[in-house]
């Protein structure tokens, strides 16, 4: 079962949500990189499931089945489901006649080990499994919100200290400007990439254009698997016999500065970004938070996938009115 | 109306399936965008 796990192997960030008449509380991932909401429920019982908080529907005054089963094939493996409605209160905004999915049976055994007990997603309808609308996209309807956006801001250290904001942006969460571009498909939050800088220098590699999915649903910084081999030589990094790129922890300052150029403004990852040091056993390594993906984007140009490396450096707004992403210096 | 959900860090299933000797292989993390090739894979 483990092989279907990936993205959300390595996701650290959650928070709660309530669903239900009274209140039942559950923490969940707060996705951008997929469309459905989905928790675990009374109707499973596996021992995934059971390791977690479970939803009740029967002790929901307001929930409402709708009889339809749903399978959502998850990069963390397929879960299957039964659809229901209910009121999913998210910070205070209550949502009301939400379809959620409700496990009846979970991904798979590692799902032990997860520390959330459901996913939000924050995407396009587009893409939503089974059609079910949204949470952003009720709360639209449902004219919820000041504006109709949200941000994120992930601290680089620390359990507390992150947030995701609906309604409007959290000045206190960046400094400067919000640089904004637009959403080139709506399914996904993605954006084009015009150029790739290696310590300033213009690598050219994206010169024709590459896109890139902003996901807080994956936690490393994606790379087309055409560019790594470069990258990992620029960096100075060396395979282990695990497959991770490893560089000397004491060489990290001297490390290239990462750029990206969106809509002609350069966004730079340090070296501090995108290492991870670790500790093991009393031995210190580092390793470089950087994996290759061997897939295009749905337009064959090169996909980046901006996932927490990224997003810890930047706040980010999503916004659905205008359909652009903006980023600025995380504080 | 404008709300602010905080969010907090956990380990991530790896760390914790890590520290029992338990490996999670590597996959391809675009495929979760592919859903009809992650379901073949």
């Amino acid at each position: 079962a483990s092989m279907y796990i990936n993205n959300y192997a390595d996701t650290t960030y959650f928070g709660a949500i309530s669903i239900g008449t009274p209140p039942q509380s559950l923490q969940v991932l707060f996705d951008t990189g997929s469309s459905n909401l989905w928790v675990d429920s009374t109707y499973c019982n596996t021992q995934a499931c059971n390791a977690h908080t479970k939803f009740d529907p029967q002790q929901s005054s307001t929930f409402s089945a709708n009889g339809q089963s749903v399978y959502l094939p998850y990069g963390a493996g397929s879960l299957y489901g039964q659809l229901g409605y209910d009121t999913v209160n998210v910070g205070g905004i209550v949502v009301t006649n939400q379809e959620i999915g409700l496990s009846t049976q979970e991904p798979s055994n590692p799902f032990l080990a997860a520390k959330f007990d459901g996913i939000l997603g924050l995407a396009y309808p587009g893409i939503s499994a089974g059609g079910q609308t949204p949470v952003m996209d009720n709360m639209i309807s449902q004219d919820l919100l000041n504006d109709d956006l949200f941000a994120f801001y992930l601290s680089r250290g620390g359990q507390q200290g992150s947030e995701l904001s609906f309604g409007g942006v959290d000045n206190s969460m960046y400094q400067g400007q919000i640089y904004w571009t637009p959403v080139t498909s709506e399914t996904y939050w993605q954006i084009g990439v015009q150029g790739f800088q290696i310590n300033g220098q213009e690598t050219s590699w994206c010169s024709q254009g590459c896109q890139s999915i902003v996901d807080t649903g994956t936690s490393s910084l994606t790379a087309p698997s055409q560019f790594m081999g470069n990258i990992m030589q620029a960096i100075g990094a060396q395979q282990s016999q695990y497959g991770m790129y490893m560089v000397d922890c004491s060489q990290i300052n001297n490390l290239p500065t990462l750029s990206f150029v969106i809509s002609g403004t350069a966004f730079p990852l340090p070296p501090s970004a995108y290492i991870e040091q670790q500790n093991q056993n009393g031995y210190q390594f580092c390793s470089v938070n950087i994996n290759p993906t061997y897939l295009p984007s749905q337009n064959g140009q090169p996909l980046w996938i901006f996932g927490d490396v990224f997003l810890r450096e930047y706040y980010s707004v999503y916004d659905r009115t205008n359909n652009q992403v903006g980023f600025a210096s995380a504080v | 109306l404008k709300v602010k959900i905080p969010l907090q860090k956990h380990k991530s299933m790896r760390e914790t399936l890590g520290e029992k000797g338990i490996k999670i292989p590597y996959q391809d993390p675009a495929l979760k965008y592919y859903p009809e090739q992650f379901a073949g894979s």
